[in-house]
């Protein structure tokens, strides 16, 4: 699902 | 996790790969900003400090380790290697990347998510990574002759920026439906720094001559 993670990237 | 996004990944691990080459086999860093690899260290220690606290998955841990140890072999082999020093172009990378670090780190004080350390030194690195390639880009017009691998690294580097650039595109119409400004505002402005390279490099590409960047 969508990650609300903001920091899901490197 | 879409393609462009590990097609980004995999274009920045390459780049990395080609200077590494270019610096253990030939045992040269001619052409290369020592500052601008100064600032990709710092870019990198800022934005991973949550490593070890924040897991991600596998994938982000083994990326991470490998752009934090890479970004520091290379600047060991530029300042301490025996060979390698000899051959780094000190009297052209003039740029004072120390004052680019100044101005981001209080952006970051004032634009951030959340006015804690991780938060603060997560914007600071995304915006010092937006400005580190102008030592190389600098160095890169007061070079005579680039060598390929030195024009192919940083082409190599503005690809994997604009596949993150169409990875954000997927993943807003596609997934989140919101924009992160901070990473994408960051973002763009470091893909739009390689735009006269860009031209440059492929104009050399297809007219079969020498990179050559105006000075």
């Amino acid at each position: 699902g969508p990650s609300s993670n903001p920091k899901d990237e490197l | 996790m879409n393609l462009f996004r590990l097609l980004g990944d995999m274009t920045h691990l390459l780049c990395i790969v080609v200077l590494l080459l270019k610096i253990r086999t030939r045992k040269s860093c001619a052409g290369i900003s020592l500052k601008t690899q100064e600032l990709y260290v710092i870019v990198f220690l800022t934005r991973y400090l949550d490593l070890f606290t924040m897991y991600n998955s596998l994938y982000q841990i083994v990326m991470k380790l490998v752009f934090v140890g890479t970004s520091i072999g290379i600047v060991w082999y530029m300042r301490y290697h025996k060979v390698v020093k000899q051959t780094y172009s000190k009297n052209e990378d003039t740029f004072r990347h120390y004052f680019l670090i100044l101005p981001c780190f209080v952006l970051a004080l004032f634009v951030h998510l959340d006015f804690t350390v991780v938060e603060v030194l997560w914007s600071f690195s995304l915006y010092l990574e937006a400005v580190a390639i102008l030592p190389q880009l600098v160095l890169l017009q007061r070079s005579r002759n680039i060598d390929t691998l030195t024009g192919d690294y940083v082409f190599l580097l503005g690809v994997y920026r604009v596949l993150y650039l169409l990875n954000w595109v997927y993943r807003f119409f596609m997934e989140i439906h919101q924009i992160r400004w901070i990473p994408w505002v960051s973002g763009f402005i470091q893909t739009a720094l390689y735009a006269d390279f860009f031209y440059y490099y492929i104009k050399s590409w297809k007219n079969r001559e020498k990179l050559k960047l105006p000075a």
